[in-house]
């Protein structure tokens, strides 16, 4: 009965390593689709308007945002060799990664939040290698994703 | 039970290592798909691996908000000191100059 | 005191750090207790 009970705690604590596993993979997989999405959308407009955006109006990636109130008071201190920063704001702000940034422009197709179409599903699934389109469709469904695959594997 | 709980647990070391092995994949695809000499960090020639400040404006409501951009080289550490102190960011690049600057309302 | 401390560039994880830190700043707390303690509002900077 010990032995059994040992067992079930292992079992209990993988269980938990592969639901944060399978985080880390969708989160991967998403920034995956995100990225080259966004490369694509680029690609077009740049052929459509027979050439890239003015320099200063575009923003190479990776970058960060932090996004305030238009009423907040920002004191800036910076390092006479630009390697040092230091933001004192008077109010709340937000600081997000280019991936967040992506996400919220729609570039993976709403896969984060399980609502995607069946033709954005299919560029989805277009953006990844073959061995992991599975995990693009089971990702889109309902019920959990590593389920449905443990269960077929 | 005893013997369900060892097929059970070998099942799902199986699945763990499947999981370990796709992640390392995907990691290693990500980092050259981000870091691809085309996508530089600081490109010679600027890659379409960019946003417009009206894809900035899309996401944050620039009535409302401003958005400060904040491009760095990689390893740089930002720190942010304790909200109930003060709110205050710092941020420290050891491989080169740190650009910042406001995304343009209209 | 910092609170929180991210590398820009790690592979991963940053997004997750990012969303905590803007629970912290966004929680109450900060405002709570500096209007608690009467603490006089930061004084006021010059815009960026």
């Amino acid at each position: 009965a010990q032995e059994c009970q040992n067992l079930e705690t292992e079992k209990q604590k993988r269980i938990e390593r592969i639901k944060e596993k399978r985080a880390q993979l969708q989160e991967l997989l998403l920034q995956q689709i995100a990225f080259k999405n966004l490369v694509q959308r680029n690609q077009q407009n740049e052929q459509q308007n027979q050439g890239p955006p003015a320099l200063n109006s575009t923003i190479q990636l990776p970058f960060l945002i932090v996004n305030t109130s238009n009423r907040t008071v920002i004191d800036c201190s910076i390092s006479s060799d630009k390697f040092e920063y230091l933001f004192n704001f008077d109010n709340t702000f937000e600081i997000h990664d280019d991936s967040e940034v992506l996400k919220r422009m729609g570039m993976s197709f709403g896969l984060e939040a399980g609502k995607c179409s069946a033709d954005d599903l299919r560029t989805a699934k277009s953006l990844v290698p073959k061995a992991l389109e599975g995990y693009i469709t089971d990702m889109s469904a309902e019920f959990p994703w590593i389920n449905q695959r443990l269960l077929s594997s | 039970r005893h013997r369900l709980l060892e097929k059970e647990l070998r099942e799902l070391q199986a699945a763990e290592r499947q999981l370990d092995d796709l992640i390392q994949m995907c990691t290693v695809q990500l980092r050259l798909l981000t870091e691809d000499p085309a996508n530089q960090q600081y490109p010679l020639v600027p890659t379409a691996a960019y946003v417009t400040c009206q894809d900035l404006r899309s996401v944050v409501d620039p009535s409302e908000q401003m958005v400060m951009v904040i491009k760095a080289p990689p390893e740089t550490q930002l720190q942010v000191s304790d909200p109930t102190e003060a709110f205050q960011v710092s941020v420290r690049s050891t491989q080169g100059p740190i650009d910042v600057f406001l995304c343009p309302e209209d | 005191r910092s609170r929180i401390l991210v590398s820009i560039g790690e592979s991963f994880g940053a997004s997750e750090k990012f969303q905590r830190i803007n629970q912290l700043v966004c929680s109450s707390e900060g405002q709570l207790k500096r209007s608690a303690e009467g603490g006089a509002a930061p004084k006021p900077l010059k815009r960026l």
